[in-house]
């Protein structure tokens, strides 16, 4: 995957950085001190459909002859992730037990084209 | 949306870089409260002692090292045992007790459990930690109890009943998974533990909350599956 930076518009991984200090949540979220809740961003015209990641699982030739047929209705892809991390909270609940959880899928780490 | 676009989904105007900042945190706050089901964030927690926490957490690891099969608290990063894109989100929560009504022969401990998390997991295994204190020359008979409310509220039943034999002052675990289990259904999910000591035992449950020997739950949980299958 590519990470945003630099002038480009193509699909990316965009950084983002919650610092749980910063919305006021360090009282009750114990560990980590934020969450990267970095997402997906940028364009995907026809020709980069499947590059790189998600896709690429895709029958290529398959994808080929779709992109062939779909010239004329110039269909774009999306941008999505590709690879995603589970985060580990530490926190209180309300009842000021301490409770530990990982929560799947919540970091982005790479995004690519559909 | 590149500046000055429009965004080719819903139409909106890209935003402004202040606004866009809020509007991922917002979304950041909903995402994390959401997924911990909870409506709103926590008020000012009552955290145990930094002692008691520390005694917890190294008396859990030590658990975790010699028993491999309850895999104890804390571990770093995923679970390991559970298949990519099966993952049913796990939960371990540490319970520090409270003092209820005591004697001079019994002494009532109260674990709280959020009701939230009552609500959506269900109980994989819950073990009670006891600390006695020198209790002398001659091993002492202990009775523990687990008391539960009846479904009214209003009495509470016994729901088990275990004679402990306690030698030499140090830590005692005791299952407390089944009582744990049933409670989670309740709607104000408390366990209770009643513990009946010798005449001239001091009791195990310090005085001084920030005595490190504060007894307390560990639980594991598991956020119940969405839909059920049922057998015809």
């Amino acid at each position: 995957g590519v990470d945003c930076g630099g002038d480009s518009r193509m699909c990316c991984r965009q950084e983002f950085f919650v610092d749980f200090k910063e919305i006021g949540w360090e009282d009750w979220i114990i560990q980590p001190e934020g969450y990267h809740m970095n997402y997906c961003a940028g364009l995907c015209p026809l020709h980069m459909a499947g590059i790189p990641g998600l896709a690429a699982s895709f029958h290529t030739a398959v994808l080929n002859r779709i992109k062939a047929a779909s010239a004329a209705a110039a269909v774009d892809s999306c941008c999505v992730p590709t690879q995603r991390r589970p985060l580990s909270l530490l926190y209180y609940d309300r009842d000021s037990n301490i409770v530990k959880t990982d929560i799947p899928d919540m970091i982005v780490d790479s995004c690519g084209c559909t | 949306a590149a500046r000055g676009e429009w965004c080719p989904a819903c139409g909106m105007a890209a935003l402004a870089p202040g606004t866009q900042r809020d509007v991922l945190l917002a979304l950041a706050k909903q995402s994390i409260l959401a997924k911990l089901r909870l409506p709103a964030r926590p008020s000012a927690p009552q955290p145990p002692s930094r002692r008691a926490l520390l005694t917890a957490l190294r008396r859990l690891r030590a658990q975790r090292s010699d028993t491999s099969a309850f895999p104890g608290m804390l571990r770093d990063g995923p679970v390991p045992h559970l298949r990519p894109g099966m993952e049913l989100q796990e939960y371990e929560i540490l319970s520090f007790a409270e003092s209820g009504s005591s004697t001079s022969r019994s002494v009532h401990l109260h674990f709280r459990f959020s009701r939230e998390l009552a609500g959506s997991t269900e109980i994989l295994q819950a073990t009670l930690y006891l600390f006695w204190a020198a209790p002398g020359p001659r091993a002492q008979h202990v009775t523990i109890r687990l008391l539960q409310p009846d479904p009214a509220g209003l009495n509470v039943t016994v729901a088990s009943e275990t004679q402990l034999e306690v030698q030499r002052s140090g830590w005692t675990t005791l299952d407390v998974g089944p009582a744990v289990r049933s409670l989670f259904g309740q709607e104000t999910p408390r366990l209770t533990v009643e513990l009946e000591v010798p005449e001239d035992w001091e009791s195990p449950l310090p005085t001084d909350h920030s005595d490190s020997h504060r007894p307390f739950v560990v639980a594991q949980a598991q956020a119940r599956t969405s839909h059920r299958i049922r057998r015809r």
